[in-house]
Parts: structure tokens; sequence; C-alpha cells
């Protein structure tokens, strides 16, 4: 403690301007902490590509007003394994760390397609995780119909998360050729590389503050 | 209660910015760039911290009239947030994926005596 002037709020001696300025830039870092839950600043390793995160935001972009307290992910596939075919036979892994409080209410996932395209095939997607690797045993998620060439939202049922309990969502893609059109899923190239890295988008709801909190009887 | 001006004494909200530069979390705030940290500051003397419209409640007011007549000294009134608003965050968490949220309570909009 110093004599001089002090605090009129508080009563304790009156900091600096540097201290001062110091301990509100300490007390930012702890409410922003606070706030999104996290004990401390992320240390991202892999960041994504400037180019491929720009893409991603202007993805998200909308005409409708966001809603409050609403929290939406974008999660860039972390590996693509090909199988069989590689031009459209994929396995995307995403890594959540995120806690996700309550039911999501929307989840997309967002594939490039090559300019190649011959017909309309559809695209199947399977949850794929250790348990459901032997064949037969996939729960097929959603099957899409591809319409247009370039990037393509596949809407994918809320039971797509449930697997996430380690936080590691897979996901296997197989084409399907358009019935009367055997040739088309060979010339449907899915590209997952460089700036078309799939991406999945998340949206759910924030949990409720005081959301812990057992309910009174 | 006011925006503090310079060399102000009773119960104000200060207004500061705060750059995410200066706390080196750009890489990992998206956006904002910054935001509004403001925290009241100031005296709330016992005639302020009684008068409707300065307290943070109507139980402050109630409570500091009953303070500022009982003949037993009690703690001093505090100037505290009165109302606060969310900020929303894009960032980037340690797997690289990016979120969008609302936080709650993060900035305040005024001040009053508790």
């Amino acid at each position: 403690q110093r004599a001089g002037p002090r605090c009129p709020s508080c009563g304790l001696p009156t900091l600096q301007p540097q201290e001062e300025r110091a301990l509100v830039l300490e007390l930012a870092k702890q409410q922003i902490l606070e706030g999104l839950q996290l004990t401390s600043r992320p240390s991202i390793s892999h960041p994504p590509h400037p180019a491929v995160l720009a893409r991603a935001l202007r993805r998200l972009q909308s005409k409708k007003v966001a809603q409050m307290n609403q929290v939406e992910t974008i999660s860039f596939a972390a590996e693509t394994d090909s199988f069989s075919t590689p031009a459209c036979g994929s396995i995307l892994s995403f890594h959540l760390s995120t806690p996700l409080h309550l039911p999501p209410y929307h989840i997309r996932l967002w594939l490039h397609l090559q300019p190649t395209l011959a017909g309309t095939p559809s695209i199947q997607i399977f949850q794929w995780g250790l348990e459901r690797e032997v064949q037969g045993n996939q729960t097929l998620l959603a099957e899409h119909r591809m319409t247009t060439q370039g990037w393509n939202a596949l809407t994918l049922p809320s039971q797509a998360l449930e697997s996430t309990g380690s936080g590691v969502l897979k996901f296997k893609l197989v084409c399907r050729p358009h019935v009367g059109n055997a040739t088309a899923a060979r010339h449907l190239l899915l590209d997952t590389a460089g700036h078309h890295q799939p991406f999945l988008v998340i949206k759910t709801q924030a949990r409720a503050p005081g959301g812990d909190r057992a309910k009174r009887r | 209660t006011p925006t503090c001006e310079p060399g102000s004494l009773l119960c104000c909200k200060r207004d500061h910015y705060v750059d995410f530069h200066e706390l080196g979390w750009q890489d990992w705030i998206l956006q904002p760039e910054g935001y509004q940290l403001n925290y009241c500051s100031g005296q709330c003397p016992p005639h302020l911290a009684g008068s409707p419209g300065i307290t943070a409640s109507f139980h402050s007011a109630v409570f500091n009239l009953l303070k500022a007549n009982s003949p037993w000294p009690s703690g001093p009134s505090c100037c505290v947030p009165t109302a606060r608003r969310p900020l929303s965050l894009l960032y980037l968490d340690q797997n690289g994926n990016v979120v969008k949220t609302d936080v709650p309570d993060m900035v305040v909009e005024a001040c009053g005596c508790s």
C-alpha cells in the first residue's frame, strides 16, 4: 500500500496509469476466457489456410438476422482417407472440441465438386466409427442428389453427431450413379484438397446462464 | 448514470476499448478486433446511493435509505454495473475449428450504486 489518493469505489490505493492498464487487460483476458468457458487461450497447432477460412466464412453469411445465444461451429476436414474409388470414396474426419450442451438444430456438410460432372449422381453419407468399420454395419445418414458443380451444402440429421464422445467425427462418402447413367459416378470428382477442403457447419443453442443449477422444488 | 468525464468523482461508466492485438490474441480471435471493456467507478455517497434512478435496484434504494438512517455504521455502497449486453465472438478453437458464439454480459452499458 502506498500513501496517496484512494480509489473512490473500493477504498484501495489508486493505481498508476500503467498498472491500471495492465490490470484492465488482465481482467479482459479473464472475462473472455470465462465467457468462452476456457481455462487458457487455445494453442492452435494447425490453423486453417486463410483462403479456406475466408471461403468458409463467406458461406456462413446469411440474409437472415443472426439469432442470439446461438453457437455456430465450422469444422474443417482434418484428414481424408480415400478407398477403392479415389474420385469419390472418401472418409472425412472432423475434430470437434466445443462441447455441445444442447442438441444441434442445423448440421450441414459442405463439399466441392470439380466441374467434370456428367449427369447428376448422388452421394451417400455414412456415419463412420471404430465400431462401425465392419462392412454392412454402417449407418446411412443421408443421401443427396448432386445438382450443381462447385460447392454443395448437404443437410445431415442431428444423429450425425451421436458418436462424438471422443470429439472425432467420421463420415464415409460413397458416390452412386444416377439411374441410366452408370458412368456418372466415375466422372464425379470430390475435391478435398487445397482451397476446397470440405467443412461442417453446426448450429446449436448456447447454454443458458445458470443452466447447470438444479431445479428448485 | 452518465459516462465519466475527466475528474468525475461520482459513480459513472468508464469507457475503455481493449484491442485484441494488445492482448496478443489476434491469432485466435478472428472478429471483432477488440471490444468495449467498460467498467464502473466513482463514489456512492449515502445521499446518492439512496436515490431512485442512481441505485442498482429498488432493493438497493430501500437498503441504502435504511443504512443512511441507521445509527450503526455500515459498509459503503459500491459503484457496480446495472446493465450489460452480450458480445459476439468469432474465434479458432484448439482444433482449428471456427466458432461463433455470443458471450453474455460482456459489455457494461450502465452503472449504479449497490
